[in-house]
């Protein structure tokens, strides 16, 4: 475990607990797209099947029930609770995710580390994750005033992934044979797909105005 | 090559 890839733990951790604690507290998920938290959702799903089949560290095990537990917590808070769901923003949240499911799950298939269920599962995931965002960026362009917390959270989900790469280009040059290129190639063009909100977050950030991300 | 692939990061 290296300085980074614990401090991209810690900040994807953040920005589910600032999803979690906005939703729990205000009783409101306006401007948060339940079909990223879906993707999310299922990300988790098919990358931890290991769960109770390879114990990694204890760290792993507990971080890994974190993670499922909050993203499932979320998609039932978003789909169930009486009064979140009522500030679910439908019309807008328009992304038709299961565009991206498919040609996740193809990819899998074609490209894993070993034909085995689990690693085309894993594999999915890796996939998945990296345009997982995509709903909620567009459903950002579509929401006038955007909210602290909800910037906050894509910001730290971003921001994660930046870490991620740092942790990997130290594993490359201190492991011998650590290599990974499906996690790097989705790993660097998640983090892509995040450049322009990064650079308008930081720029509202800068000039202390509401974050405005253009259509 | 091990029956499966070690993956030790989240």
């Amino acid at each position: 475990m290296n300085l980074f890839r614990l401090a991209g733990d810690m900040t994807h951790l953040v920005s589910v607990v600032v999803l979690l604690l906005k939703i729990h507290t205000i009783k409101s998920c306006a401007g948060v797209s339940l079909k990223t938290q879906e993707l999310y959702a299922l990300v988790f799903a098919a990358r931890y099947l290991d769960l109770f089949v390879h114990f990694v560290s204890l760290y792993n095990t507990v971080m890994k029930l974190v993670f499922l537990a909050s993203s499932f917590t979320i998609v039932w808070y978003m789909r169930r609770h009486k009064i979140v769901r009522r500030t679910y923003d439908k019309e807008h949240d328009t992304f038709r995710h299961h565009f991206i499911v498919l040609p996740c799950l193809v990819l899998g298939l074609l490209l894993n580390e070993k034909f085995t269920f689990r690693e085309v599962m894993w594999a999915f995931s890796i996939y998945l994750e990296a345009v997982a965002i995509l709903p909620q960026l567009v459903l950002l362009q579509r929401t006038r005033n955007i909210d602290n917390l909800t910037a906050q959270y894509v910001f730290f989900l971003g921001a994660y992934r930046v870490l991620y790469i740092f942790n990997w280009i130290y594993r490359y040059f201190t492991e011998p044979h650590f290599v990974h290129w499906i996690s790097w190639i989705a790993g660097i063009v998640q983090t892509l797909l995040y450049g322009d909100f990064f650079y308008y977050y930081i720029l509202s950030w800068k000039n202390n105005v509401k974050l405005e991300l253009p259509a | 090559k091990s029956e499966t692939v070690e993956h030790d990061e989240l």
